[in-house]
């Protein structure tokens, strides 16, 4: 079983 | 006071068709030194960037700091409006209610002039660092979207495997699989189609197809993809401008 990440996990808010 | 003028509609058009699929509200940021733009699709997997350098436009001028909220589809049915040959003039004011398209064909002396009501969107405009990246790879973009295509009608996810001499993309579905292999080479005679790959570290990584089918229609912007893959952070897609470029960043889907 694959689960999606998102951008959030990676890049944080300005 | 914004006035930026593409010498031919249709870079507008492609850059617009190029992401519009994924994203629907978005706020362009004109500055003194070009238009950028950034948005994430609803489901925050996909984050599209785009930079328009001054030097894209035959003609800019920016004098003050203006954001115009767009909703694409709306931008995209006046973008038909024009001939793709028409110059394009994106006109708007220091604080503007809505934004001015002016088409001009030059040899007919026919103008024709839309307006587009802008939006207040809220959107948080994430801060992207300097991402280390494990493989490089430049392919030629037509090449890349008909993989992504092909090997998408087998599965959901794709995954790329990229050895020292070697990148393979694979699809694994219900009704059977698919794989496809490239190589590295130089074409001497026509430089865009040749496959350049710098590897740091061999990748193997999964993504959703959906997401990558919406990064292909930037196809029409550049014949060359620039693709970075790290196992640690969303792969970079970038189709590059004449000044600037679009930018897809893609989060990858790990195994539980």
């Amino acid at each position: 079983k694959r689960t999606q990440t998102t951008i959030e996990d990676f890049f944080g808010k300005n | 006071m914004l006035e930026a003028k593409f010498q031919e509609a249709s870079l507008f058009k492609r850059i617009i068709d190029g992401f519009k699929d994924c994203v629907q509200l978005v706020n362009f940021q004109c500055k003194e030194d070009g238009i950028i733009a950034q948005a994430v699709d609803d489901s925050r997997v996909l984050l599209v960037s785009l930079e328009i350098g001054v030097e894209a436009f035959q003609d800019y001028r920016c004098d003050h700091p203006v954001t115009l909220g767009m909703d694409l589809s709306s931008l995209s049915k006046i973008l038909r409006c024009g001939n793709n040959t028409d110059t394009l003039t994106l006109i708007a004011d220091d604080t503007p209610d809505a934004i001015i398209l002016l088409f001009e064909d030059t040899k007919k002396d026919r103008i024709s002039e839309y307006s587009l009501k802008l939006m207040d969107i809220d959107a948080d405009f994430l801060k992207i660092e300097d991402l280390q990246y494990d493989t490089t790879l430049m392919m030629p973009s037509a090449e890349f979207s008909k993989t992504v295509r092909d090997l998408s009608q087998l599965s959901d996810s794709l995954n790329i495997l990229v050895t020292k001499e070697t990148i393979k993309f694979v699809a694994t579905g219900d009704v059977g699989s698919g794989s496809v292999i490239l190589k590295p080479f130089i074409n001497m005679e026509n430089p865009d189609e040749s496959i350049k790959l710098d590897m740091d570290q061999p990748v193997d990584l999964t993504f959703g197809s959906k997401y990558l089918q919406d990064i292909v229609k930037g196809s029409a912007l550049s014949n060359k993809i620039g693709i970075r893959l790290s196992s640690e952070a969303p792969a970079l897609f970038q189709f590059d401008l004449s000044s600037g470029f679009l930018q897809f960043f893609l989060a990858p889907k790990f195994d539980d």
